[in-house]
């Protein structure tokens, strides 16, 4: 029975889509069966993992707003054990769509019901609001992940996220709760990541994963290939951190 | 009268608040009469021109939704002729309820109306989404500047918002155009970096701006401190960068 975890943060730019996609790509390649579930309508997600969202016949929205198919949408990968639900701009319509839909908050948790059982891990990409789209990711959610660039908009922001999640578990998701905060785009050179992580391992205890993800050029420049950096560049210090932290996760989750 | 521009571009993180507050403060600098508009229900433009946002009393959702007195929620800020009108999370809000309310789209439009001739330049720093608030600001404003961070996913999002400003144009705002789109977070030790250039300068002639600003972690320190960076380190590579935008702004802008 898979475990659906939700790629969050609200704040742009914070390594939400890297990280779906190349957690993903780790998982895979320890044996786990994956979906990734692209949930922003930018489709970056679509486009790492090699699936031209310019041509998709079939995709995220038809299944969520229109009850298509899942298999119809789903799309294989490089990766033998990582699919992806692909998406692209025409998911904006969703957003104005779900206001005037009954049981809006839920129509993502009903959709991945029957999806669940066909793998081990569903990870859903955000995109970065509040929003309904959002909110959904949260419903159906087992578990959140947040990612968290070490800069002081990311972590001015994160209380606002924690607040939120707080509230779709107290009246939509009861089941809900952080996985981890990961911290992202970690420079050595620069004295601000070392604040940062300061700050969040004191406010945050237990919440935040020891694994750190690298600033690393290769981790930006493999979505231009259309592959995970894991693929991309296999032994780059992005590729090892993303490696660590699917085993890290996979530690911490088997406790529950 | 004062020019509206938008600060616009709906991939998170390329630089779109920290444009909207540092130009804004060297434009401020040079003379002119200036006030950010924050519509980023996150509140950055808010908190790094050092108004705590989670203090408001009058703030845009009450402008914008309620019809409260701009002057109530107006702030000054510690550049002389550069004000804010600040926000929070509340204009979460303002998404959900302005799908219901007649001409949702120009709402923004007719706020600013009565505030346009009391400063030079209004600049609207918009929320990483297409959603309403950001066709508030692609509707109300008579210029767009597109923040781009020299990345993969950032240049491949420029196409659907060029697509959205000429939705806008051709059935909201006949006179909206797009100033320049503006490199963001260059950085010299990076290939990426010059791809990215070479690829915008090529495809979309005359519109990139001659400044383009580089990575430089002065300005990433700057707002902890409420600052602008022109205030917090005036002689820093990002401060020179956001001067010289300044000046290129105004001498292309004085074409028109
Ligand atoms: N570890 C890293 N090292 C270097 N660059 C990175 C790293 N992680 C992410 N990036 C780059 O930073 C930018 C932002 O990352 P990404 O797009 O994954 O963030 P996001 O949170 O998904 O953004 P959005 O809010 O738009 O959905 C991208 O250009 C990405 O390639
Ligand atoms: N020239 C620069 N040099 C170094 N860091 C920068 C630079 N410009 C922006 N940053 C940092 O990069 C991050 C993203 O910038 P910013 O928050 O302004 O982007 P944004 O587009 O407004 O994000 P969002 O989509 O969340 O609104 C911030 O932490 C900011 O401090
Ligand atoms: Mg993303
Ligand atoms: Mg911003």
């Amino acid at each position: 029975m898979a475990q659906v975890i939700a790629i969050t943060n609200q704040k742009g730019g914070v390594g939400k889509t890297t990280t779906a996609v190349n957690l993903a790509a780790a998982l895979a390649e320890q044996g786990y069966k994956v979906l990734v579930v692209d949930l922003d309508p930018q489709g970056n997600a679509t486009m790492a993992l090699g699936v031209d969202k310019h041509t998709l016949d079939r995709q995220t929205y038809h299944v969520l707003m229109h009850g298509a198919p899942w298999r119809d949408a789903r799309r294989t990968t490089e990766i033998p054990g990582l699919d992806v639900l692909p998406t692209n701009i025409e998911l904006t319509g969703a957003e104005l769509e779900l206001v005037a839909v009954m049981a809006r908050e839920t129509r993502l948790q009903q959709m991945l019901a029957p999806i669940r059982p066909e793998y081990d891990v569903i990870m859903i990409d955000s995109p970065p609001s509040l929003g309904l789209l959002t909110i959904n990711a949260l419903t159906a959610a087992d578990t959140v992940l947040v990612p968290l660039q070490c800069e002081y908009y990311a972590l001015e922001g994160l209380s606002s996220l924690i607040n939120t999640v707080d509230l779709v578990r107290g009246s939509l998701n009861p089941k809900l709760r952080i996985s981890g905060i990961l911290l992202t785009m970690f420079d050595k050179r620069n004295r601000l990541s070392f604040q940062v992580e300061t700050d969040v391992r004191e406010h945050a205890k237990g919440l935040v994963f020891t694994t750190v993800i690298p600033r690393n050029v290769r981790v930006s420049e493999s979505p231009s290939f259309g592959k995970p950096v894991l693929l991309y560049d296999g032994l780059c210090s992005g590729s090892l951190a993303y490696r660590e932290l699917g085993r890290e996760l996979m530690e911490r989750e088997s406790g529950y």
